[in-house]
């Protein structure tokens, strides 16, 4: 089955 | 100080109840500019992204930056003892421990006051960069939350493409396949049932369906949903609400098979 994405990486920490 | 009057419980009540299953305990941030509140879940897969603009308040004061940290669980055992069409009013110090949220009814001449105690919430700020999105959709709310409920019965997971011709929402499960097909679709007298659909370049991806089902449960708060959506980056699920405020969603996509 596909893997799920860590959405933690596509936003920028500020 | 924060004051915040809203015309209708009802507000409030909608969007508490469409994120409380995401996301637990978050900070409310109030400013002179409205109330946002950004968390993720624990599985970091989806972010959910509100904002209340000042203008869905009247009258809306918030002298001090003040971050209310809340409860979900919490403010939705508060929020029942509130009527939908009671005006609600949030109110909080400058550093407070509680939150008082008073409701009334107008008709009965009943006065409510709760007040909910905040905790220190440490939460991690994140920055959503602007993205121009490939594809953007418009659809009546009700019927993206019957595609997804409809197919979760099948699948966990379900595809999304668009083209000009349409978005097809397709998955594949044990039992076996689903796929549903919306053109676009101009309805003059009924606009709200309109299908939009702007496009810069197609777009394949794969979402957990347990998430987008959860998201539906906005479906009350606005008649239609935009989705955003690009190749390898989130997809954007919105809920627009009165007075440029917004209920926003992000869910990672899932790759491969």
């Amino acid at each position: 089955s596909p893997f799920q994405l860590d959405l933690y990486n596509y936003f920028i920490k500020s | 100080m924060l004051e915040a009057r809203l015309e209708q419980a009802d507000l409030l009540k909608k969007v508490v109840d469409a994120i409380k299953d995401l996301v637990q305990d978050c900070n409310f941030d109030c400013n002179d500019s409205g109330v946002a509140l950004q968390a993720m879940d624990n599985s970091h897969v989806a972010l959910v992204s509100m904002m209340l603009k000042a203008e869905s308040f009247s009258p809306y004061r918030c002298d001090r930056n003040v971050a209310l940290g809340v409860n979900l669980t919490s403010l939705t055992k508060v929020l029942r003892a509130a009527q939908n069409e009671d005006i609600l009013t949030l109110k909080a110090e400058d550093a407070p421990d509680v939150l008082n949220l008073v409701f009334e009814n107008t008709d009965s001449d009943r006065l409510s006051e709760y007040d909910l105690k905040l905790m220190d919430i440490d939460q991690e700020h994140l920055g959503i960069p602007d993205t121009e999105y490939a594809a953007t959709i418009s659809l009546p709310s009700v019927e993206f939350r019957r595609i997804c409920v409809d197919l979760m019965a099948l699948s966990e997971s379900v595809s999304i493409e668009t083209s000009k011709d349409g978005i097809k929402f397709s998955c594949a499960g044990d039992i076996g396949n689903g796929a549903v097909t919306l053109r676009p679709n101009t309805n003059v007298e009924k606009p709200d049932q309109n299908v939009e659909i702007e496009l810069t370049e197609p777009v394949a991806l794969t979402f957990s369906l347990k998430y987008l089902v959860n998201f539906c449960k906005a479906a009350g708060l606005s008649k239609t949903v935009k989705l955003c959506l690009s190749n390898e980056v989130p997809l954007l699920v919105e809920y627009a609400l009165a007075g440029s405020s917004y209920l926003r969603f992000y869910l990672a996509p899932k790759i491969g098979d």
